[in-house]
């Protein structure tokens, strides 16, 4: 595999323990 | 601008139409739910736009009992890539992960990058799915992102190494550039045909074991 460039991500973790 | 994930979330479960839901987002928003469709409902991922939904994954592998009795499993022909803007990514709900065929069928259409969704709560499941993931990761020579509820949120590099991970029960939001990479490994050629060479083998060698057995019976038969 090629590295073709890099997408931006905001990731979010609620952080919810039910 | 950059895209914005959510995991799959208890919090979102969407019971009404896909028109509707679109509203509650103007960014570029994937986020997974439970997602009414006419009069059916489905275990969804779906990309939000302007407010429009632009791009939606159905769940395919229902989790037995608690899902599949409920809900609607997702079409096994179609694609679980989704588009945004340039770039493809491979998209799997839950426990998905586990299944080979996710990340060979997403790499086959073209994912760049691999996306797994999870509303998974306990420690171990989530040490588990996260094991899936990077599997899926290094079989098919793609990063891979973790997007969990409460813990385990994470990136892989290429090669299914877990490049950092969010800390259990922590509330995060977090900037990343995701790397994109082309091209199919050894694992995504063959792994299709694998199974049906090794079926062929296996015939193959009882034939002949056969063979050999009724040869000699018939030279001891001879002899006698």
């Amino acid at each position: 595999p090629r590295l073709e460039g890099y997408l931006e991500v905001n990731l979010v973790q609620p952080g919810i323990v039910g | 601008g950059a895209l914005n994930v959510l995991p799959e979330s208890s919090l979102f479960n969407y019971d009404f139409d896909t028109d509707h839901l679109g509203l509650l987002a103007h960014d570029n928003l994937l986020i997974g739910g439970t997602i009414r469709s006419q009069s059916l409902v489905y275990n969804s991922v779906v990309l939000l736009q302007k407010g429009r939904v632009t791009a939606r994954y159905n769940k395919i592998f229902l989790v037995p009992i608690e899902e599949d009795a409920r809900l609607q499993a997702g079409n096994e022909r179609q694609t679980n890539t989704l588009r945004f803007g340039d770039v493809i990514l491979g998209v799997g709900i839950c426990y998905e992960s586990s299944f080979e065929r996710i990340s060979l069928k997403a790499v086959h259409n073209g994912a760049q990058a691999l996306l797994f969704l999870s509303n998974t709560q306990s420690p171990p499941a989530t040490a588990l799915q996260l094991r899936s993931v990077q599997v899926r990761s290094a079989e098919t020579g793609r990063v891979a992102l973790f997007v969990g509820m409460a813990g385990n949120t994470s990136m892989t590099d290429a090669k299914g190494k877990v490049v950092w991970r969010m800390p259990w029960a922590s509330s995060e939001r977090r900037a990343i550039s995701v790397p994109l990479y082309s091209g199919l490994t050894n694992a995504v050629h063959f792994s299709a045909q694998l199974s049906y060479i090794l079926v062929a083998v296996t015939c193959a060698t009882l034939v002949s074991l056969l063979w050999k057995g009724l040869h000699r019976k018939a030279e001891r038969d001879h002899q006698g």
